[in-house]
């Protein structure tokens, strides 16, 4: 999966992505103190292209503690389950579950909405491909609007940044490709060679998405993330990152 | 020619009268089953000879046509109002020129008989027809074809087909002849559409290799169920005519606080009271841990076995097993009173919070008679209990044999959010009680409510219900004007455990035109006669419980002319058989009293205005919505392909 970071106050863009092994729990947020936490875990392509395996968010986990509720978000189905209560809906549903401060709404085969109170809200996006397809598999994007809700204990892939870190971007100059320039980016006291590209923000348009510019950190986001991103590993779906 | 042996297979001539065919066509469309039966005879005697047309139809089918053709001469039959109907018939009588048709309800099935005497060498060629609705029942629906020729049928063809939009998850034809026709019924089935022909050979049918008499004596019996995908349910929009069918599954079961009333009167004594302690035992073995219960039966006296609710723990359910085993049946019956006693139990607990606020509250009452010890009067017990019962509770009636007054426990349930159902007293009055608790012993939702916001939508049956159970089926149906809409949208709001649910859907005019056009056995009108019997039923249920005579005529008038309209049989209206020229009559109607409401169905909910959303179901986030959120958000977004940017 490829990550976009906005960071409001520098009014910029920071890509990065990473890619493991299918079945890997990636720990995306983690606030010991608003007792929230969202782990991704991976799928894998049907088959490698050019040597590689591509990796996906498959299914998306979503902890609140203070609520004892637990929503699993998979390309299949979204599983609501509240003390010992569960409920299963279905992406062929246009449904809303409401549980005191817990609204889950799901647009029938495009998105499902989750908010906690009225602070803290994720979108997940299906993106359904063509059964058939010789190596695309179904697979998941998760959009977190920044949020003053989450505790200076915040962490996780993206947790972390939910309190800006300072970057400082300098030395703008071409690439070795042309097409895409290089800069020199200062962040948590590393200096990093970044690359100017693209990615895309899909909830407008599920299937093309809209360009969004950004600077790209290599390297799995070294750097630009807290340590390296195996630190992130978990080993359940539902289970918060110790950090550090 | 009809005495040919093309087949091969030996008639009988000992029978002058042979049956030259038997032909039984259904058709099912979405739950809405159209049945004929026909059949052909012939007088090969030398003498006239009484020819007997009997058929058993379901109770609660509503009879739609029946024709007769005696010897070329044509008898087609018209609906006319009962009270009509009836005077045209004496009229006839009394010119002689009449023949019987008897209608009477045994069991859960209803006779329907006519006898013409015929000449030698005339053909006589019946047919009935008749519609009903598939209730969905512990998560399948069957359809029940009694088989009845009578003798052997040169031809015998049954044919059942069934067109279900949303798929078909399963389709079984049980074994219901012991074995006799075993790989006879063929059965073909696609993902939407099914067949099921029955046509036994003449040699098939006889009940021993040399025997004359036919083993076609029975029900044939074809289950099965659909696909549901999505929890909102499927809408099926018609012709001006909508149906939505709720069975959402994947829910938890909600917690539900039971009290078993039981009648323990002399009269129960002997298999009802064995089969009703019988059933108890294992009704009470199926409670779940997080249920609620207790016992009271009584007689002239009330007694409980616990004086409140009790967890259904191992060792409570034990005892309360126990209790039931040393129950001796005598004396009167005062159901005022155990009704009462229950309700307080049940209300009690509820003003002390002891109950689970996401449970459900459910009363049983299992009776074989009319109240003969303290309160006798009918409506003021009824009314008593409506007076007493709190809206968060429903009662649920079970009456046993023919002497307790079934109306009775209709409208005692009916009014209380419940429904009534007839048991009969015989050896398999457990295996009855079972399967009706089971129908009820998982609720999933509570306050379930459809609303269908566009105003165009009008004429919506009752779309308010206490409680969904699993395993069934709730549908609504209701009109819409075609030229005003293009898509019809439904919202279902409902608790479930202790979650609000919101659910929509749209549907599309033209989503079922494609695939009714493309199958000539669907039936195009499916909709709007599900939504006339269902508007009927609940109709002949709303009129018993009509508070005062207004109001009662006036439902009865609409009755009368949805009736006529339709073209049905039901308890206000009369079928008129005539010949040609008018001079011979027959006359069918509903059998006396019982007036039938709602055979079958699970739930008697109330109306709400169509139009209204529950206040806490504010509006659903629209895709725009979406967009709204402030500002591009932090995200992990999808694969490299899509991406310009090089990965490493």
């Amino acid at each position: 999966p490829h990550f976009i970071i906005y960071l409001p106050k520098s009014q910029k863009n920071i890509c990065f992505n990473i890619d493991s092994e299918p079945g890997k729990i990636l720990n995306l947020v983690s606030d010991p103190e608003s007792g929230i936490v969202v782990n991704g875990q991976l799928t894998g392509a049907k088959k490698p292209q050019d040597g590689k395996l591509s990796t996906y968010f498959g299914k998306l986990g979503f902890y609140f503690q203070s609520e004892d509720m637990k929503i699993e978000v998979s390309v299949e189905n979204i599983t609501i389950s509240h003390g010992s209560h569960t409920s299963i809906l279905s992406w062929s549903d246009t449904a809303r579950v409401m549980n005191s401060r817990v609204v889950v709404s799901v647009n029938k085969e495009k998105s499902v909405t989750l908010t906690l109170g009225k602070e803290v809200s994720f979108s997940i996006l299906l993106h359904r491909v063509w059964k058939k397809h010789p190596v695309n598999v179904d697979f998941l994007g998760i959009y977190i609007p920044p949020s003053n809700k989450f505790s200076l204990k915040a962490h996780g892939l993206i947790g972390q940044f939910m309190h800006e870190p300072k970057i400082y971007i300098s030395n703008e100059r071409p690439g070795k490709d042309p097409k895409k320039p290089e800069a020199s980016m200062d962040v948590k006291g590393h200096k990093l060679i970044v690359t100017r590209g693209l990615q895309k923000d899909y909830r407008t348009d599920i299937v093309l998405g809209t360009d969004v510019p950004c600077w790209f950190v290599h390297n799995s986001g070294k750097g630009f993330i807290d340590g390296c991103y195996k630190d992130y590993f978990v080993p359940e779906l539902y289970s918060s990152l110790k950090w550090p | 020619s009809l005495s040919e042996e093309k087949s091969g297979e030996r008639m009988e001539d000992v029978d002058q009268v042979t049956l030259y065919s038997y032909k039984v066509q259904s058709t099912i469309t979405s739950r809405m089953a159209n049945t004929i039966i026909q059949s052909k005879l012939v007088n090969n005697s030398p003498q006239p000879q009484d020819v007997v047309f009997d058929v058993q139809i379901p109770k609660g089918a509503f009879i739609s046509n029946f024709s007769m053709t005696v010897d070329g001469t044509t008898f087609t039959s018209t609906i006319k109002e009962k009270t009509v109907g009836r005077a045209l018939y004496a009229q006839a009588r009394a010119k002689g020129k009449t023949a019987g048709l008897v209608r009477s309800r045994a069991l859960d099935m209803e006779n329907f008989r006519t006898e013409v005497n015929i000449r030698p060498g005339a053909k006589v060629q019946f047919e009935l027809q008749y519609q009903e609705v598939k209730w969905r029942k512990l998560g399948s629906y069957e359809h029940r074809l009694h088989l009845q020729p009578g003798r052997l049928a040169k031809h015998l063809e049954v044919d059942v087909w069934i067109v279900e939009p949303q798929g078909m998850r399963f389709l079984h034809v049980p074994d219901t002849f012991e074995g006799h026709f075993d790989g006879v019924p063929v059965i073909s089935k696609g993902p939407q559409k099914a067949h099921v022909s029955f046509r036994p050979t003449v040699a098939q049918q006889r009940k021993c290799p040399n025997c004359s008499e036919t083993a076609v004596d029975g029900e044939l019996v074809v289950m099965y169920d659909v696909h549901r995908e999505e929890k909102v349910g499927e809408l099926e929009v018609f012709n001006g005519y909508f149906v939505h069918f709720f069975a959402p599954e994947n829910l938890d079961p909600i917690p539900k606080n039971i009290l078993f009333v039981i009648d323990v009167s002399g009269s129960m004594w002997g298999i009802k009271m064995k089969q009703t302690v019988e059933a108890m035992k294992t009704i009470l073995d199926d409670l779940r841990a997080e249920d609620q219960f207790s016992v009271v039966d009584f007689n002239h006296n009330v007694r409980t076995w616990r004086n409140d609710l009790v967890s259904a723990t191992k060792t409570q359910i034990a005892d309360a097993k126990k209790y039931i085993e040393k129950i001796q049946p005598s004396g009167g019956t005062n159901i005022n009173e155990a009704l009462l006693r229950a309700i307080f139990i049940l209300n009690e607990a509820n003003n002390l919070g002891l109950l689970d606020p996401s449970s459900v509250s459910l009363i049983i009452l299992v009776s074989d008679g009319d109240p003969t010890v303290g309160e006798l009067k009918l409506s003021k017990i009824q009314k008593n209990v409506k007076q007493n019962v709190q809206d968060n509770i429903s009662l649920f009636s079970l009456g046993i044999g023919f002497d307790v007054d079934y109306d009775f426990l209709k409208r005692l349930s009916n009014d209380n959010r419940g429904i009534a159902q007839r048991i009969y007293g015989n050896q398999d009055t457990s295996s009855q009680l079972k399967k009706f608790y089971n129908q009820v012993s998982t609720p999933l939702l509570r306050n379930i409510q459809f609303s269908y916001p566009d105003t165009s939508v009008t004429d919506v049956t009752q779309n308010s219900f206490p409680n969904y159970f699993g395993g069934s089926e709730i549908v609504v149906a209701g009109k819409y004007d075609p030229a005003k809409l293009q898509q019809l949208r439904a919202v279902i709001t409902a608790t479930s455990a202790n979650t609000e649910l919101v659910l929509e859907t749209l549907a599309q005019m033209d989503d079922l035109e494609d695939f009714l056009s493309k199958d000539k056995h669907a039936d195009p009108n499916f909709t709007r006669k599900l939504w006339a019997y269902l508007t009927i039923n609940q109709l002949l249920a709303e009129r018993s419980l009509a508070p005062t005579a207004t109001t009662k005529r006036k439902i009865t008038k609409t009755i009368l002319q949805m009736s006529l309209e339709h073209h049905i049989v039901t308890p206000l209206t009369a079928m008129v058989v005539e010949s040609a020229a008018g001079d011979e009559r027959m006359l069918a109607d509903s059998p006396p009293q019982d007036v039938s409401c709602c055979s079958g169905a699970l739930y008697y909910g109330s109306k709400v205005a169509p139009g209204s959303i529950p206040s806490w179901a504010s509006p659903s986030p629209t895709p725009t919505a979406l967009s709204l959120v402030a500002g591009p958000p932090l995200e992990a977004t999808p694969p490299p392909h899509v991406i310009r940017v090089e990965n490493d």
